[in-house]
């Protein structure tokens, strides 16, 4: 994460490779099920055997024997419907949920987030040098609508209907590599809800320039469906 | 640890139909397994075939190629067949080689072996020797192979010339093509079936990976290995490289589009000069190992077009990409390339959500066979089930993705097929949400500070 502070977000998830090292963010919607982004992984059908979802630590690396961290196994990953670029990981076993862990909360289907709300984002992903590498850092952004945020660019749609964007700030902030997957969490009737899932830009966190997530209202049908199938 | 169904080859959805087939079949309610232990028991026994929906098979004297025999479509029966009566080339010396060559390499007409004229011999057939009509055998393992009497009285007898499973068909590339019948390793040791789980298990299920044609225990490469391999029947090697020869022709991918300006598909075929991540990171060099040890050497990858340090996709991941030259990010994507245009096959289009699309597509967008909807009544029920015919592409369920259907893969309950929209990409209604209610989730306790390790 470019800039940023440390912070605070029990629902994200770090996705870790054979090796246990960091490779990507992800959202915890269920006990056992992680929402997460297609470009994480090599194909849909990738032998994820060796993986795992860790969760519970604010730690990029945490000490082995961290009593809070929890890490489980993924035993199947799921990609959402064309557009979307989301994957749902499936956990070997559930987590247990605690101060440090928690459910972040699906929007209603198709729903807007109406413009101006506080939301942010967190990752355990590249900080480009800005400090506190060792931790989940979080950024804080506001959502603009659709309409307004391709006003940035004259020659294309920067935002689709199934994307949401949020407003430029003129410092430079935002997720990189490693971030991708994760949550923009926003806060709707004090409960922290799931608007949006980190995808890769071009470059990392530019000043000046609307940040773009997958929007993840639009896709609320296929994450239940897949959870209920 | 091998089972006998190493021996056979199976037809999927196929059943062998006889001609004149009278009575000669009786079904035996056993596994697939047994059936192939029963039938290689028996010397007049060549194939069987397996119903899907009894569990029962028939042990047959027939194959594809003997007379008044056919294949035929029959999504309820897999056929297995002998391999040594249906492989068009030899293991080893060719000693079991059942095949139906009869004329030698140099064009002259095997004589039967029956016959005693015009080269009178010792060899007469029986059942176990499989001197069947003129066809080119090896009754004595003569090193060279196959070989027949001729009926040319000035020549006595001559080989036949098979060619040997490991040069029957060449090796393009890396081998992801390569669909011959080899099915040993380089140290002799014989494969496991794709479609078993032991000695070793393993995520390449054929039902999986349609695409990869993981046939039998044939050699592949479904990984973008060096060159293909298989698992082995030996519990103490779990997989080994396949020694296969080389085309000589000039070596190139099969059925990718080189492209250079966009990447279609998965881009394979790209061979532009992006030479960063999606983030802006340079890529390393392919021919480098520092900073991150790879397998993709550009000369055991000659296909591949490894040059420089630009993305490619050189193992069948979701887009072009490359290894970064940060030591802490080993891999990224270069998704700034521009895509072209899709090239999914035409399977009609739907309106809407797809709630009416009645097209025959029947394969999800992984090319995965959809599973018929009756044999999923257990699954989600739904009110408009009269659409739902065969293993269709349907949308029962008003999903606003559009037509989807179960899969016969197992880690795969459902997906969604390939078929486009009508009328172009449809808007998303999105809206404002009305009684918004959260229930035990979204909640955390901001006052905790990250205290220090």
């Amino acid at each position: 994460m470019v800039g940023g502070m440390p912070g605070n977000s029990p629902w994200t998830v770090s996705l870790r490779n054979r090796d246990g090292n960091h490779f990507c963010g992800g959202s915890l919607v269920k006990e056992d099920w992680v929402v997460s982004t297609r470009q994480c992984f090599s194909s849909c059908d990738a032998d994820l055997s060796g993986y795992s979802a860790v969760v519970g630590t604010r730690y990029n690396k945490p000490n082995p024997d961290d009593p809070d961290k929890q890490s489980v196994p993924i035993s199947q990953i799921m990609c959402g419907p064309s557009d979307s670029s989301l994957v749902m990981l499936k956990l070997e076993r559930p987590v247990t949920l605690n101060s440090r862990v928690a459910l972040i909360c699906l929007p209603p289907q198709r729903y807007i987030v109406p413009p101006d709300r506080n939301c942010e984002i967190a990752g355990f992903g590249d900080t480009r040098g800005t400090g506190h590498e060792t931790v989940l850092k979080v950024v804080s952004y506001t959502v603009i609508s659709n309409d307004e945020c391709n006003t940035y660019s004259k020659n294309r749609k920067l935002a689709q209907d199934y994307e949401i964007c949020t407003k430029a700030v003129p410092v430079t902030q935002g997720a990189c590599e490693g971030d991708y997957g994760g949550p923009l969490a926003c806060l709707t009737l004090d409960c922290w809800v799931l608007e949006g899932i980190i995808i890769p830009a071009r470059g990392c966190g530019k000043a000046n320039v609307p940040a773009v997530f997958t929007r993840v209202s639009v896709y609320v049908d296929w994450i239940t469906k897949v959870m209920k199938m | 640890q091998r089972g006998a169904l190493n021996d056979y080859q199976r037809s999927k959805a196929t059943e062998l139909v006889h001609l004149y087939e009278g009575n000669v079949k009786e079904e035996m309610k056993e596994c697939v397994h047994s059936c192939a232990k029963k039938c290689s028991e028996l010397l007049d026994c060549r194939s069987f075939d397996y119903n899907l929906k009894s569990h029962s098979c028939r042990l047959l004297p027939w194959t594809q190629n003997s007379a008044h025999v056919t294949l035929q479509k029959n999504i309820n029966y897999d056929v297995y067949q002998k391999k040594d009566y249906v492989r068009e080339c030899i293991v080893g010396d060719g000693t079991s080689y059942r095949g139906m060559v009869s004329t030698t390499q140099h064009g002259k007409t095997c004589q039967h072996w029956r016959l005693k004229f015009p080269h009178d011999h010792r060899y007469s057939p029986t059942v176990q020797n499989g001197l069947d009509e003129n066809y080119c055998r090896n009754p004595d393992s003569d090193a060279r192979g196959p070989w027949c009497y001729t009926t040319d009285k000035n020549t006595r007898y001559q080989k036949c010339g098979i060619k040997k499973c490991e040069e029957a068909v060449c090796l393009n590339c890396n081998g992801e093509d390569y669909r011959g019948s080899l099915d040993r390793t380089e140290t002799g040791r014989e494969c496991q079936r794709w479609d078993l789980q032991y000695p070793h298990t393993h995520a390449f299920n054929p039902e999986k990976y349609p695409d990869k044609h993981l046939d039998d225990n044939y050699c592949r490469n479904p990984d973008s290995s060096e060159k293909p391999w298989c698992y082995t029947t030996d519990p103490s090697v779990e997989k080994e490289y396949c020694n296969i020869v080389k085309c000589t022709e000039k070596q190139r991918l099969q059925g990718v589009t080189v492209i250079s300006n966009c990447f279609a598909g998965k881009g394979e075929g790209y061979r532009g000069k992006a030479a960063v991540t999606t983030s802006g990171i340079p890529c390393q060099r392919w021919d480098s190992q520092t900073p991150h040890t790879h397998r993709f050497l550009p000369e055991k990858y000659p296909c591949k077009g490894l040059e420089e340090n630009y993305c490619r996709n050189p193992d069948g991941s979701e887009a072009p990409w490359c290894f970064t030259t940060d030591p802490n990010m080993r891999i990224a994507y270069c998704f700034q390339i521009r895509r072209c245009p899709d090239d999914i096959p035409d399977t009609g289009c739907f309106s809407g959500n797809g709630e009416t699309y009645n097209g025959n597509a029947n394969k999800t967008r992984k090319g995965i066979p959809c599973r018929k909807w009756s044999e999923m009544s257990n699954e989600l029920t739904f009110p408009a089930a009269d659409s739902l015919q065969e293993n269709y592409c349907r949308n029962p369920d008003h999903d606003s993705h559009g037509p989807w259907c179960y899969t016969s893969d197992p880690n795969t309950p459902f997906d969604y097929c390939p078929i486009k929209p009508c009328d172009g990409e449809p808007a998303i209604n999105l809206k404002e949400a009305e009684n918004i209610v959260f229930d035990s989730c979204g909640k955390r306790n901001d006052r905790r500070e990250v205290k220090g390790r």
